[in-house]
């Protein structure tokens, strides 16, 4: 899962 | 209500007109047309009710199982009314020609039976919202730590689905099912995309970026 760093990002971006 | 709300904006494929027609051409539009796609389903994925409170992992592993089947059951809805074309945006509309040009073919073929399967139901755009988020709550990733939380999702749209037919469509008390049991056939058209999605990967001719490239890894 580290590796899925971009759908981490935008999980975590509020909106 | 929560789910119309949430629909995304229709996202437009721009071809570039630089480039001259070709396989390459049509793949690296479609690619790039998921990657803005996904950046929007992964927002309208937070607007479900019930996702957020799921935990960051579980989140994490419905979306890497359903990406495709999202994006699958969007373009099959957008092409309901278009005859044996898909409608991947409003400027991007493909016939089985141009499908086989790109190398597409089985997969155009296997989106059109579910178009039509949905054509003949009448598919409304109520259901589709909700068959959609059922479609990411029930992707059966095998890495869910809280099984009960997703399965609460689950209920909870499968409660929406069934109280919209009850009001709705309550001449057919079999409606829901038959929709739900559109389910598998999503499912493996969307394995059959991303199989050929990786393929071309492989092949290495076709520009990627990034988001589209995480996933396509998640899925191997």
């Amino acid at each position: 899962k580290e590796k899925h760093k971009i759908l981490h990002r935008l999980l975590q971006n509020s909106s | 209500t929560l789910l119309l709300g949430a629909e995304p904006e229709k996202v437009c494929a721009m071809p570039d007109p630089a480039l001259p027609d070709s396989d390459i051409k049509a793949l690296t539009t479609l690619c790039d047309l998921a990657d803005r796609e996904l950046v929007l389903n992964i927002s309208w994925a937070k607007h479900i009710p019930g996702f957020s409170s799921l935990s960051l992992s579980d989140q994490m592993s419905l979306l890497q199982s359903a990406w495709m089947e999202i994006l699958v059951l969007r373009v099959a809805f957008r092409s309901l009314p278009c005859d044996d074309r898909l409608l991947f945006a409003d400027d991007y509309i493909m016939d089985a020609e141009q499908a086989k040009c790109a190398g597409l073919l089985e997969l155009h073929t296997a989106i059109l039976q579910l178009v039509r399967r949905y054509r003949c139901m009448s598919l409304e755009r109520e259901e589709f919202v909700t068959l959609k988020a059922i479609a990411l709550a029930n992707s059966d990733s095998m890495h869910i730590e809280d099984v009960e939380a997703v399965q609460g999702l689950q209920d909870a749209l499968h409660e929406a689905l069934l109280d919209y037919e009850c009001v709705h469509h309550s001449e057919d008390p079999r409606r829901a099912g038959k929709l739900i049991m559109t389910l598998p056939l999503l499912r493996q058209t969307s394995a059959k995309a991303v199989r050929h999605f990786c393929s071309i990967k492989q092949d290495g001719r076709v520009p990627m970026h990034k988001l589209f490239l995480e996933l396509l890894e998640a899925n191997i």
